[in-house]
């Protein structure tokens, strides 16, 4: 038991670094911490299982707003694992400050180090309803071990008396915000975004048009919610689970050719495309043709070069622009071939209102946004806003297409983070 | 074990024998403003070694010696007592009466953290401490931004 006390106190490692976070005072300058529930902490009231889910969704809630990750580890050695979380009673796992039983204080977490839970309390899974949750205190917890203190705020979370809470709580922006202030925003590249357009039918049967945004990278994608300045509660989710019959991961782009006679959505990656089905939510097998998908881009769209960096379709000139290292292609879709006197250099299509503010070439992302009725290009952890008629017609200086000064994407979507592959799926 | 009936174990009653002391009294009160850091800041030392000093000392606030060294007739309405009271009474959106009434007593009672609500940790500047104190400044965020407003949904 000595031995063991020592491990879990006084490893070096531990404590070098430790210091070292004490020195800077406020945060975790890691961007993965390891967190285990450990043996002798099992709580008697929730199974194993339940309690790991809780701590994953627990840390899953955090990682969606934070630039951290977060990833259970059962195995690497004691003093590698950054957050302890355990179960005890009256005195406990060695530590100083013994529990109160049943009632009043349920829980308490060391700043960057352990959280111990009351196992005296009754505590709850997600879902039941009489009890404490365990995932609104472990959520508290956390927050305290990640450096927030008290917050007397109503609607936060690291209020410090616990609020019976009827539906499922979530991060507010308050919260949000104090995080971020001591590991700051989530920011990176996304492989494409763009804005999903429904038509459906309205309480009194009127046909009306509805859309949603949708952010990917890599394997995940988040829904964001524009009215609510934030993605969807959950997200990330893998794009398997949410897109059937697309590629799994790094979309190259998507397009949707919306017109009076056509209404078509295509997904790019490398050399080809896919067409997808909005009513039935998957990809098409064939074409009208019986010419199976995927299908190569050039036979499609000749004189576009495969693959591209990104495209989007233009309502008004009806051209698709496909973007490929420092050049534009106009693709006309009604001549199905590309527009005369292209390609161009973005730089001369897309001049840059402010000199030399202007991505020049390897465009991520080209987004319509609907909400913004403006077009945006996506390069790196940055966006270049399109000046819009509405702009132009303001400011009549402004060049067409003028790309206005860059701006963090961090700064207009907000909150955009990922979370562990580990946690991807839970 | 705890005793249940059902088979998901929700109607699990605890054994009643570790119950926490509730505060009832003035005495009862002022260990609870003391060991949460109502009367003043109680060190959270960060390193697990938990080499933390013992809580405040209680004894130098029982004996009502105020830092003034006046005495009082009933040791614990010390003004520091009533100071913290107040502040707490406030930071709970209770009335400010500095008087331990009934809603100071419920609140107190409430499930909660056993993290003290003003701390300090050796590694905390003094520039966290002030923003501590300030009620309801989460530390860093700003108040002018809009919360979001929609109600959450289920996730």
């Amino acid at each position: 038991k000595k031995r063991f006390l020592d491990m879990l106190m006084y490893s070096n490692k531990y404590k070098k670094e430790q210091e070292e976070l004490q020195k800077a005072g406020k945060a975790f300058s890691k961007k993965l911490l390891k967190w285990r529930l450990i043996g002798e902490g099992y709580s008697s009231q929730l199974s194993i299982n339940e309690q790991r889910y809780v701590f994953r969704l627990a840390f899953r809630m955090w990682s969606e707003v934070m630039p951290l990750d977060f990833e259970e580890d059962n195995t690497s050695p004691f003093s590698q694992i950054d957050i302890r979380l355990g179960f005890g009673t009256g005195r406990h796992l060695g530590c100083t400050r013994t529990f109160d039983g049943s009632g009043q204080e349920f829980a308490h977490a060391w700043f960057l180090g352990d959280i111990h839970f009351d196992d005296d309390e009754h505590f709850t899974a997600p879902n039941s309803d009489n009890g404490i949750s365990l995932l609104k205190v472990a959520v508290h917890e956390i927050g305290h071990v990640l450096g927030l203190s008290h917050i007397h705020r109503t609607g936060s979370i690291m209020q410090p008396n616990y609020i019976p809470q009827e539906s499922g709580f979530e991060l507010d922006w308050s919260d949000r915000k104090a995080i971020q202030t001591l590991y700051g925003s989530c920011e990176g590249p996304f492989d494409t975004v763009f804005d999903w357009v429904r038509m459906e039918r309205n309480q009194y049967g009127e046909l009306v048009v509805r859309y949603n945004s949708y952010f990917f990278r890599n394997s995940w994608y988040w829904m964001y919610e524009n009215r609510n300045n934030r993605t969807r509660y959950g997200d990330p989710i893998p794009i398997s689970t949410g897109w059937q019959g697309i590629p799994v991961q790094n979309i190259d782009a998507f397009v949707h050719v919306w017109t009076w006679t056509r209404d078509s959505r295509y997904f790019f990656k490398g050399a080809l495309f896919w067409r997808y089905d909005s009513e039935n939510d998957k990809a098409y097998s064939q074409d009208t043709q019986g010419r199976r998908y995927p299908r190569p881009i050039y036979e499609a769209f000749p004189g576009v070069p495969s693959p591209i960096d990104t495209a989007f379709f233009d309502r008004r000139t009806q051209h698709i622009y496909f973007f490929r290292d420092v050049l534009v292609y106009a693709f006309d879709i009604n001549r199905n071939q590309v527009a005369p006197s292209f390609p161009k250099t973005i730089t001369s299509f897309f001049p840059a209102v402010v000199p030399n503010n202007h991505p020049k070439g390897s465009i991520d992302v080209a987004y319509y946004s609907y909400m913004h009725s403006s077009l945006f290009l996506f390069k790196g952890k940055e966006f270049w806003k399109v000046v819009n008629e509405k702009e132009r017609r303001n400011n009549p200086s402004l060049p067409l297409n003028g790309l206005l000064p860059k701006r963090a994407i961090s700064e207009q979507w907000f909150d955009i983070c990922n979370v562990h592959t580990s946690l991807l799926k839970m | 074990e705890k005793l249940f009936h059902s088979r998901d174990h929700s109607d699990i009653r605890s054994s009643g024998l570790h119950q926490a002391e509730l505060v009832s009294d003035l005495l009862s009160a002022q260990q609870y403003l003391s060991k949460y850091g109502w009367t003043e800041p109680v060190p959270w030392d960060p390193s697990r070694s938990g080499d933390i000093e013992p809580l405040e000392d209680i004894s130098r606030f029982q004996q009502g010696i105020h830092d003034s060294g006046q005495e009082f007739a009933e040791p614990t309405k010390t003004p520091l007592f009533i100071e913290a009271l107040k502040k707490f009474q406030k930071l709970n959106n209770l009335p400010i009466t500095g008087k331990l009434d009934e809603a100071t007593i419920n609140a107190m009672n409430k499930p909660r953290c056993g993290v003290p609500d003003n701390q300090t940790t050796k590694a905390r500047s003094a520039e966290a401490q002030t923003l501590l104190k300030s009620p309801g400044n989460p530390v860093g965020s700003s108040e002018n931004m809009n919360m979001s407003p929609n109600p959450p949904k289920i996730r």
